[in-house]
């Protein structure tokens, strides 16, 4: 835990970010498990290979043996022989909406997660800890409900143009306005993908010549944005201050490999909240580097927007700095709108540029009309403007689930990652196995939770990400806390050495 | 339930459980037998 | 290979390796030792030097699926620290196996074909050579 001294420091705020280290024996256990299961895997390879096993998996057929395979079976290994094993924890279909609450159907399978049969039943009321849904505005009522299904018989769904041909409606036009009164900066751009609003915007910001300074934890699609540009990448790790300070001092001082000619630009991307480590980005640190070494920030609020803030204005009012010292603010309606689609905002000239030039604006469909209708009424809504104080409240709630819930799951002897204002909650699993009991002991008890395994995480990392909202009220995360102890006591995974013994 | 979980075996099919538990059964025995045989 | 706990995961599971052999009524200790010494080489050839690729999909556009694991470690760079481990054990293996085989010519011979075969891909002008 890093308490920056509160008199003089750069943070008007304790930042209180924790990652307990893996116990030795749990490390051990957890790499016998992998070898164990990677023992049997070779195993039943070798029993598929001689046909004295059915293979389920897709594969060549004779005619096709001599063409460049398709399939890198290999790289099938980790999959067909470890994940298929759990993976009824994953990708379940639900039939409600992503609330509080969720409808799932069930499903069963008789060859060992092969393939799944529908039993016909839904198992009602599951409380959803696993989805993105932090202000609750993932509804089929509430405010946005009525001007939503308005505009879906107005406008209709599909836009089937972009942005510079036909698909351009004065409802995006509202919506930018309203987005970049929301940031605090001078212009706003709206994309119909979160995704591709990385993906396709920053090989139109750098190119060949640039330099880009990645957190090592980035999503992929700033890794597949910054790979697009062409230009050099550098990593450095996770929120770690000291090693983004040496990589733009390197850059700074020995400039382009072999020429030595300096930088072009020099892009810092980092995101606002972690979402596979629970962190939240040290902003302050981040842009008084950006400051000396005259280099520009890209931040990506895909999480925060919305989830951290007094007004849900995101990781920038958060730690209570300025939107105009952060150069691209982009972010997603994905989490916190209830809704699809990113945005980038900025200074006027930026936005201009970009309407011109990127990717998404000439080529990508722009977003869908009803969308657009659901993300300005939750922004309205978050700002106060439909004059009611229900996104003021989402926000306190949302604020006060996430202290409970971690402190609560740190007395309770869990290891839990990342920042404690975050609301998203790693809880460490560590052993494979664990992985896939933990999720179906929830189940059990009605929980759906969200699992994570190698490859999405280090290997002796595995975790379950739980994810706050404020439509969850207390009673609900007290029932959560209640199964969870439970299960954490079955499966023995109170690791932590900081847990009050009783 | 946790010698299967820290194991993994709780992840594994019933016959495979059974050679895996086979092989550490027998492994152990001659351990033993030949601890014995040692002493 | 530099994540925490592997590499004592590792010497634990080469000491398990050899007492399973130790356990076996009729292996001599020499036996065990070379059997211990050329099960180990050949389990380490296998997945570090055979081996290619990685066995889940990475998002790096198959830049990776030439590479043996032991190219892949840390990026490529040469003598990291899991590098000169995973170079250094092999040889600590070897030099134990030659203790207890007492200098035997036979033994001697089958361990240290066993070890240059383990050793040799480790060099770093062998990186990437077929």
């Amino acid at each position: 835990i890093h308490h920056i001294t509160q008199n003089g420091g750069l943070y008007k705020r304790p930042f209180n970010e924790a990652f307990e280290e893996t116990p030795m024996l749990v490390a051990v256990l957890t790499y016998v498990g992998y070898g164990i299961l990677t023992l049997f895997g070779y195993l039943r390879d070798f029993l598929r290979y001689w046909k004295i096993e059915k293979c389920h998996n897709a594969t060549e057929r004779e005619e096709q043996r001599d063409f460049v395979p398709l399939y890198q079976d290999f790289e099938n290994f980790y999959t067909r022989n470890l994940y298929m094993r759990i993976r009824d924890s994953w990708n379940r279909p639900i039939c409600s909406v992503p609330g509080g609450k969720v409808d799932l159907l069930e499903r069963v399978s008789h060859d060992y997660n092969w393939t799944f049969t529908y039993t016909g039943k839904v198992i009602k009321d599951i409380i959803n800890m696993g989805s993105y849904n932090y202000l609750g505005f993932a509804e089929n009522a509430g405010p946005s409900k009525i001007p939503v299904t308005k505009v879906l018989s107005q406008y209709g769904c599909g836009m089937c143009s972009t942005r510079q041909e036909m698909g351009n409606v004065d409802k995006h036009e509202e919506l930018e306005t309203l987005l970049a009164r929301y940031l605090g900066v001078e212009s706003a751009l709206a994309y119909g993908m979160g995704f591709a609003t990385n993906s396709m915007n920053i090989p139109a910001l750098v190119g060949k010549g640039c330099l880009i300074l990645s957190d090592e934890l980035n999503h992929a699609s700033l890794v597949l944005g910054a790979r697009l540009s062409g230009a050099t990448i550098r990593i450095f790790k996770h929120n770690n201050m000291q090693s983004l300070e040496k990589l733009l001092k390197d850059a700074i001082v020995y400039g382009q490999p072999r020429t030595h000619r300096p930088w072009k630009k020099i892009l810092i991307i980092v995101e606002g909240i972690y979402s596979m480590e629970g962190s939240i980005v040290r902003l302050p640190e981040v842009i008084a580097l950006k400051k000396k070494y005259k280099s520009y920030l890209y931040l990506d609020e895909a999480h925060s927007i919305g989830a951290l803030g007094p007004n849900g204005r995101g990781v920038v009012e958060y730690f209570g700095l300025d939107p105009e010292d952060v150069d691209i603010m982009m972010g997603t309606f994905t989490k916190s709108f209830g809704a699809a689609g990113g945005y980038i905002g900025g200074k006027k000239e930026l936005i201009d540029y970009l309407r011109v030039h990127s990717h998404s604006a000439v080529y990508a469909t722009s977003l869908s009309p009803p969308v657009v209708q659901q993300i300005i009424t939750t922004m309205k809504c978050i700002m106060g403007e439909d004059g009611t104080t229900l996104g003021k409240q989402r926000i306190q709630q949302l604020a006060e689930n996430t202290r409970y819930f971690r402190r609560r799951l740190k007395e309770l002897g869990f290891i839990i990652y990342g920042n404690e204002d975050s609301p998203v909650v790693p809880l460490m699993l560590y052993m494979p196995a664990k992985i896939g009991a933990f999720g179906r002991e929830m189940l059990k008890r009605h929980i759906g939770v969200v699992v994570v395994g190698f490859p999405a995480t280090p290997i002796i990392e595995s975790r379950a990400r739980i994810c706050l909202s404020a439509i969850h009220t207390k009673e609900i995360l007290d029932i959560a806390l209640k199964k969870i102890d439970e299960v954490g006591d079955l499966l023995m995974l109170k690791y932590s050495r900081h847990r009050q013994v009783p | 339930y946790q010698y299967l979980l820290v194991t993994a075996l709780y992840m594994l099919e019933p016959w495979e459980r059974t050679v895996f538990n086979s092989m550490l059964v027998s492994i152990v025995g001659m351990a033993l037998y030949t601890g014995y045989v040692f002493m | 290979m530099n994540s925490r706990g592997i590499w004592l995961a590792y010497s634990i599971s080469v000491a398990v390796l050899h007492i399973i052999l130790l356990s076996i009524p009729f292996f001599s200790v020499p036996v065990v030792w070379t059997l211990t010494n050329v099960i180990h080489n050949l389990a380490m050839y296998w997945l570090l030097h055979t081996v290619k690729g990685t066995p889940f999909e990475t998002p790096d556009q198959g830049k990776d699926r030439l590479l043996t694991h032991w190219e892949q470690i840390d990026y490529g760079t040469q003598w990291t620290s899991s590098r000169k481990f995973l170079s250094i054990s092999p040889i600590v293996l070897y030099i134990l196996t030659s203790f207890y085989t007492k200098y035997d010519p036979v033994h001697f011979v089958i361990n240290t074909t066993s070890l240059l075969s383990v050793l040799l891909p480790k060099l770093p002008l062998f990186h990437g050579v077929r």
